[in-house]
């Protein structure tokens, strides 16, 4: 049985690049550059915040060295053991990582033998918060090098490892891998911490929605993940399909700029042309380039040719690639290439027969098929399809999120999927891997 | 498969106990690893690396160890092979 992990109890770790590689084409400025983008992989998703440091009393050293140098690990030339890093249980050197310096560092070249630094930095860096090595081939932990991973500011871990980090961790709050940490915090003062989550603690916030009871005010597909908004609050699941957490994060603190006073937003999408997530409250939008306002925002709906009053919902089509505004009994259809409203709009019948006249919100899935959600019910319509499948509508806490009978339990404590395959799980069990991702946000 | 040779088989000992397979050779006694441990030894590597389970140094299973890797072991220092089940 191997030992439990060992694990920083602190969040909160500094580093620094003690030694460079000394005939390396990477200069020290792209050194520690791809360091902070490895070590980065690991922040985006889990509490942990990494800063680097100057002096010599960082938490993780990072050295270029040769053959034998004072540890358990002597390099043995180029090729064979390329680098190490040390578990944070390791009396002498916690968190350390150690790059051969006989071996040919390189940032994605194509060379073969040159040894891309970024990928064997994201490996070291997981043994440096406490992850071993593991046989699954397609593991950023596996032993063997794999050559380049890709583009550091685009690369996502394997999901068996992060779900192996957040097991020692937990999830980050934050959840787009492209939240820029260090924004500002909103101006009002930092929330305190959650009270533990025990129920003859003090009582949950009074405002906190019940995901297994609730209606929702909006309901979007963000860079691939599912986020449920209702009030001040909203729900995340993955590309997989996993709900991150069965709390709901704070849509303030992780949306910047939206105006503090605003108690829930209308509708929410991303726009196909350039991946921006537009939010509607009301006669005004915002619009956000991953999770920061842009300047200029709030702007009128006007702009978008809708009248006074804003939208319940919208979405867009990436069949036409059109944009569709719901409002009550009406719907317009908006050309993103044109940026105008197409001509016909207002109309009273959308495209899609079966579904309610009136709406929360609407979305297409990683399914391909468009989600049409009202009340806790949402209809499917199936890819190339007009008309909503049969069978609904369906329970959207029980098959989104991971509610058993949302009316016995409201508390919705984590039930199993139901007899059909919950729409992100595409038929697959939430332990087909073998993990759970239990979440603590507190 | 052919025997592998005799540097062949010393590397591989080397290998598997550099990365946890095999407890570390003590330097006393120059503890030898019996055949059957060696076999066991050299099949949980070949299951850690994805490869056919055959027991043996056969050419693909000293082809990964030949291949750059982090210095780590792979299982934990006290868990010898046999263990692994």
């Amino acid at each position: 049985q191997a030992p439990a992990p060992a694990t920083w109890n602190r969040r909160s770790l500094s580093w620094r690049v003690r030694t460079f590689p000394r005939d390396s084409p990477l200069g020290r400025d792209t050194v520690r550059a791809l360091m902070h983008y490895a070590l980065k992989v690991w922040s985006d998703i889990t509490p942990l915040n990494f800063h680097e440091v100057a002096g010599s009393a960082a938490d993780i050293q990072i050295d270029f060295s040769k053959a034998d140098h004072n540890d358990a690990y002597p390099f043995d030339g180029p090729g064979g053991a390329v680098a190490h890093a040390f578990l944070p249980g390791d009396q002498l050197s916690a968190g350390d990582a150690h790059f051969d310096d006989d071996e040919s560092w390189a940032f994605r070249s194509p060379d073969t033998h040159d040894m891309d630094l970024f990928a064997v930095a994201v490996h070291e860096f997981g043994h440096a918060i406490g992850l071993s090595h593991v046989a699954a081939a397609s593991s950023i932990m596996q032993p063997y090098y794999q050559g380049p991973v890709g583009d550091p500011l685009h690369y996502r871990l394997p999901y068996e490892d992060r779900v192996r980090v957040w097991q020692l961790y937990g999830v980050r709050e934050s959840v787009s891998p492209t939240a820029q940490p260090d924004t500002p915090e909103p101006e009002e003062p930092p929330l305190p911490p959650e009270p533990p989550n025990n129920r003859s603690g003090t009582p949950p916030r009074k405002d906190v929605p019940l995901r297994c009871s609730t209606d929702f005010d909006a309901v979007a597909q963000i860079r691939g993940e599912a986020f449920f908004f209702k009030g001040r609050y909203f729900w995340r699941l993955t590309r997989d399909g996993h709900l991150v957490s069965l709390q709901p994060a704070q849509m303030h603190r992780f949306w910047r700029g939206l105006p503090l006073h605003l108690d829930g937003v209308d509708a929410v999408f991303e726009r196909t042309s350039d991946h921006k997530i537009v939010f509607f409250k009301g006669d005004r939008y915002w619009v956000f380039k991953d999770n920061n306002v842009e300047e200029g925002y709030p702007r009128p709906v006007s702009d978008f040719g809708l009248p006074p009053g804003g939208v319940d919902a919208a979405f867009s089509w990436a069949h036409n690639d059109k944009t569709y505004f719901f409002k009550d009994q009406l719907y317009w259809r908006f050309d993103e290439h044109t940026r105008r409203m197409d001509p016909g709009h207002p109309a009273r019948s959308p495209p899609w027969r079966g579904i309610p006249s009136t709406l929360d919100d609407a979305m297409r899935w990683s399914d391909g098929a468009a989600y049409f959600f009202r009340g806790q019910e949402y209809w499917k319509v199936v890819e190339g399809e007009l008309e909503a499948a049969p069978g609904y509508p369906r329970s959207t806490a029980r098959d989104w999120l991971v509610c058993t009978d949302p009316q016995a339990d409201p508390e919705g404590e984590d039930g199993e999927a139901g007899a059909h395959a919950r729409p992100g799980q595409r038929g697959q069990s939430r332990s087909e891997d073998g993990f759970e991702v239990c979440s603590c946000t507190s | 498969a052919p025997a592998p040779r005799a540097e062949d088989l010393s590397l591989g000992v080397e290998w598997l106990s550099r990365f946890g397979y095999l407890p570390p050779a003590d330097p006393t006694t120059g503890q030898l690893q019996t055949q059957e441990e060696l076999s066991k030894a050299i099949a949980a590597m070949q299951r850690f690396g994805g490869l056919e389970t055959t027991g043996i140094l056969d050419e693909a299973t000293l082809a990964l160890m030949k291949t750059p890797r982090c210095s780590l072991p792979d299982l934990p220092a006290a868990a010898p092979a046999r263990r692994r089940r």
